[in-house]
């Protein structure tokens, strides 16, 4: 059973100015997000259950918390997994998806089966590959787009730099040091 | 090419090729140019002066200068563009960085900054801003939000009710931002939506700013008794969002607050295997 009360309590205790603003003792800081975190286990619970009755079927539903630093071990490593994208607004909204996935080429698919288009994107700074793709959510609803890794292909890599390259960008970034301690700022 | 510019059928924004920072923004669709330079600063917090012993820390924002330290004049900067992305990666630091980020139909500039952890090797607490400069003539005055709804006017070293003696001429400058600041000279409007909570303020004319980070090794002596200084000595390093939205002053409105709607309200993703579900009936 799921159950959304340890949220709404841990939420109703960080209306506090110092949760809010982060202004806190450490450690009180650090109960603050313990109280949101146990508060947040029932809570994907209850989502769980009412994805599940809303969709018809039962799923091992996951949720992927550190997406913003590009981690989310289901879509890393699965073949195919579907993604679920609920739309909180009282409109239709259009959303780039975007999420880390592994060294393939995908295949992503709208609630009716047709093939949307998606890209695979490489990071330059962590070499992480990310999906993307624009899902059309309902107003106050949700739409289920299933991903699937094609098989036998594998993502362009980024052109690993050439030592010329490499020595070419450390000339520039040099240089621009250089240029900015001649030039005033 | 040299030139450094991502786009979209709305937007384009053009980067200095020499230093790699924002450098203007056009709005395609109401046929709009801004100079706009972005880079983020910090603040040297005080550990109190002659004037007062009050020192930077958790509940009071006091640098002990009134001109930011640039984090880095040029950024280091790696473009990607596909079908659904246009995006700008700056490296500004080994603690600071932003991806500038255009999606199709997307009528705002997305600055996703990451900073920290916040060096303190210096013995300095830091306090980290994101600055906009432009050549807007807003006579001293900007505008911040309450809690999403009603926009504030703001007006530099002024208060409605009393008549102020600016004694800290950045910090009392510093208003709340639930939301959205913006900027206008009437004609035109540069809007920045936050993903939080910040303190902004515009402390020239043209120019915008909000506090994304702080690390400070003082107590304010305000009743915290410890200075705002994350545990374990390594720092936090936070990553966050600004959307910059370029508008007619006239029709601003409509842009910035249905796009924070949007972002409050933002679509939420939950993930399942493949398929193979079983199937659910309330029976």
């Amino acid at each position: 059973a799921g159950d959304s009360a340890p949220l709404n309590e841990a939420m109703a205790v960080l209306q506090h100015h110092d949760a809010v603003s982060g202004t806190s003792k450490q450690h009180v800081a650090d109960d603050y997000a313990r109280q949101l975190a146990a508060g947040w286990t029932p809570c994907e619970v209850l989502l769980s259950n009412a994805l599940a009755r809303l969709s018809g079927s039962k799923e091992m539903f996951t949720f992927c918390h550190n997406l913003n630093t590009s981690l989310c071990p289901l879509s890393q490593t699965a073949k195919s997994f579907q993604v679920i994208v609920y739309n909180p607004l009282a409109r239709k909204v259009n959303r780039m998806v975007r999420l880390p996935v592994s060294k393939h080429v995908f295949l992503v698919k709208d609630p009716s089966g047709a093939v949307v288009p998606s890209d695979v994107v490489t990071m330059p700074s962590s070499n992480v590959q990310e999906l993307l793709f624009s899902a059309s959510v309902p107003a106050l609803g949700f739409s289920i787009y299933s991903v699937s890794q094609v098989p036998g292909w594998r993502s362009r890599p980024r052109p690993p730099e050439s030592r010329f390259q490499k020595s070419l960008s450390w000339i520039k970034s040099s240089f621009h040091v250089r240029s900015l301690l001649v030039k005033p700022s | 090419s040299h030139d450094l510019t991502i786009q979209n059928e709305y937007i384009s924004a053009r980067f200095d090729p020499d230093t790699g920072l924002l450098m203007e923004m056009k709005n395609l669709e109401q046929d709009l140019l801004l100079p706009v330079r972005q880079a983020f600063y910090w603040y040297n917090a005080s550990t109190g002066n002659q004037l007062s012993s009050q020192a930077s820390g958790a509940y009071i924002f006091r640098p002990n200068q009134q001109k930011p330290l640039f984090v880095s004049q040029w950024a280091q900067t790696r473009v990607v563009k596909t079908a659904l992305v246009q995006e700008v990666h700056q490296n500004f630091s080994a603690w600071c960085s932003q991806v500038v980020r255009l999606y199709p139909g997307q009528r705002h500039l997305e600055l996703e900054w990451t900073v920290g952890p916040i060096p303190v090797g210096d013995n300095w607490g830091k306090e980290v801003i994101s600055r906009f400069d432009t050549s807007l003539e807003t006579k001293g005055l900007f505008f911040t939000d309450s809690n999403g709804r009603e926009i504030l006017e703001r007006r530099r070293d002024y208060r409605p009710t009393w008549q102020l003696n600016q004694t800290e001429p950045v910090a009392g400058n510093y208003y709340p931002v639930n939301s959205r600041i913006y900027i206008t000279d009437g004609n035109m409007q540069l809007t920045v939506l936050t993903d939080r909570s910040q303190g902004g303020s515009s402390l020239s004319d043209g120019s915008m700013e909000l506090m994304v980070h702080r690390r400070l090794l003082r107590d304010d002596n305000r009743g915290v008794g410890e200075p705002l200084l994350e545990s374990e000595n390594t720092g936090l390093w936070v990553r966050g969002r600004h959307l910059v939205l370029l508008d007619k002053a006239r029709t601003a409105a409509v842009g910035h607050r249905l796009q924070a709607e949007k972002e409050l309200l933002a679509p939420q993703l939950v993930l399942a295997s493949g398929g193979g579900g079983t199937p659910y009936h309330l029976a």
